[in-house]
């Protein structure tokens, strides 16, 4: 039973569409799998196919204690193995909210303790921010799986969020395991991508996760009709790469 | 004098790209540009060529109190009308510090008034976010610029984004105006690119710009060299377009 953070501050990096595809890819693989959206532009959920109007039994009443988490659980069409607890904008009032509890931190993962044993793997979405709702979701994991665009900006932040991984794990008295740095919307003709990759190696070896992800416009539609891009376009780019990255995982876990 | 607050909090979507690109048209056009960048991601003052190693005086410092405004801005090389308001990572500390205030939402406002004349327009960056930094920003704003990727997930969020003007505006007794919606990144192959644009213009008619800006890799490489597509490479469709931008804007005001 792994719990894996897709986490970068960066925004558009690529969280949600790696989450999505590697949800999606680990239940083709028969895992059972649960997508936790945690994040208030509830984009998981859409991109799931799920509908956020009227949602009232999400991520938020759960973790605010008015609907038990199994009644917030969905299960996604098509794939028995993936569900979604998903998320909508009420998500936005958490930071707030939470900010004063004690046990501030530890909130997504004791509302995640009651079904944890159901699922071989949870993987949760986070939004573009260091706030309350990404520190939950680090301390909630097990590992973190970094997506990386490769483009100009993408080395700034890293170093910030490493460090506050390190005061997560400090202030919970538990590792967090890197399990690696995806580089995603690679597109090879631009020297900038090279340049990204080859710094990223020399900053991270050994973490540097094999697999990269082109840029690939499949990967961008799929969203639409609320499919993975391994069911949208099985035979595209992209999917043979998010292929690859489910494998490279079940290999490194 | 016009205060412009380029704001999304859907990440990605060419917020700090439009913010670099606009204020050097500006400043091309000879009109004096102040641009703070309001993100604690910093990608504003690295994209203008400064660098935020041992940068003392900067955003944070100055709303904290410790550092004069007059001593933190910076001017951009090779443009005497441009000039910056740099950030950095210590920015992040200001939703939390700044949130028992009784004059929160002002702060930012409140600092920029010692140097408002001096510039013919200002240019905001803000974070992916909804937090105290984003009202901020809009707070000290007389316009809004809202960039819209061309992609799936790019008008889930516009609703709360506007509600979240609303309530601002309510608050402080004080209208923001829209002025536009800024298609970014338009692939015009793409049916998807197409369908964004029918529905933004279907939902915000009148309120979304002539100009769209097309994806174009010249406009992602400029950052690296710190310096605008306008610029780095004037016979680009990138920098055609942006140049396009600024003539729209300066027509609408
Ligand atoms: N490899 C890829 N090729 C082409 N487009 C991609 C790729 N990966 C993601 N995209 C598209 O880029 C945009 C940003 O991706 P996504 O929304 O997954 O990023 P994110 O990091 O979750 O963003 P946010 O910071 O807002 O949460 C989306 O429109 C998505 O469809
Ligand atoms: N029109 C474009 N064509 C190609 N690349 C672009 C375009 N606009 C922006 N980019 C690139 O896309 C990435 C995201 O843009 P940018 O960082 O400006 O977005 P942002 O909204 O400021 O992101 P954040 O939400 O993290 O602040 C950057 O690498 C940028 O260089
Ligand atoms: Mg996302
Ligand atoms: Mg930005």
């Amino acid at each position: 039973m792994r719990t894996i953070n897709i986490a970068n501050q960066k925004g558009g990096v690529g969280k949600t569409t790696t989450v999505i595809n590697l949800a999606w890819g680990l239940a083709l693989w028969e895992k059972r799998v649960l997508v936790v959206d945690f994040d208030p532009q509830g984009n998981t959920t859409t991109g799931l196919g799920i509908s956020k109007r009227g949602l009232y039994n999400n991520v938020y009443t759960v973790l605010s204690g008015r609907v038990p988490i199994r009644e917030a659980i969905m299960s996604v069409t098509n794939n028995e193995y993936l569900s979604c607890l998903p998320a909508n904008e009420d998500l936005s009032a958490f930071p707030l909210e939470a900010a004063g509890e004690k046990d501030r931190l530890f909130i997504l993962d004791g509302a995640l303790k009651a079904v944890r044993a159901e699922y071989d793997f949870i993987i949760i979405d986070s939004p573009p921010s260091l706030n309350l709702i990404t520190l939950n979701a680090m301390t909630a994991s097990s590992d973190i799986l970094i997506p990386v665009q490769s483009e100009f900006y993408a080395l700034e932040g890293l170093s910030q969020l490493l460090r506050t991984k390190e005061r997560i794990e400090e202030a919970i008295a538990k590792k967090i395991n890197i399990l690696g740095f995806l580089i995603t919307m690679y597109d090879s003709r631009t020297t900038m991508a090279r340049q990204v990759e080859e710094e990223l190696k020399k900053h991270f070896a050994g973490k540097v996760l094999r697999t990269i992800i082109p840029r690939n416009v499949r990967i961008a539609e799929a969203p639409g009709f609320g499919e993975s891009v391994l069911t949208y376009d099985p035979s595209s780019r992209g999917a043979f790469a998010y292929k690859e990255l489910v494998k490279e995982l079940l290999e490194r876990i």
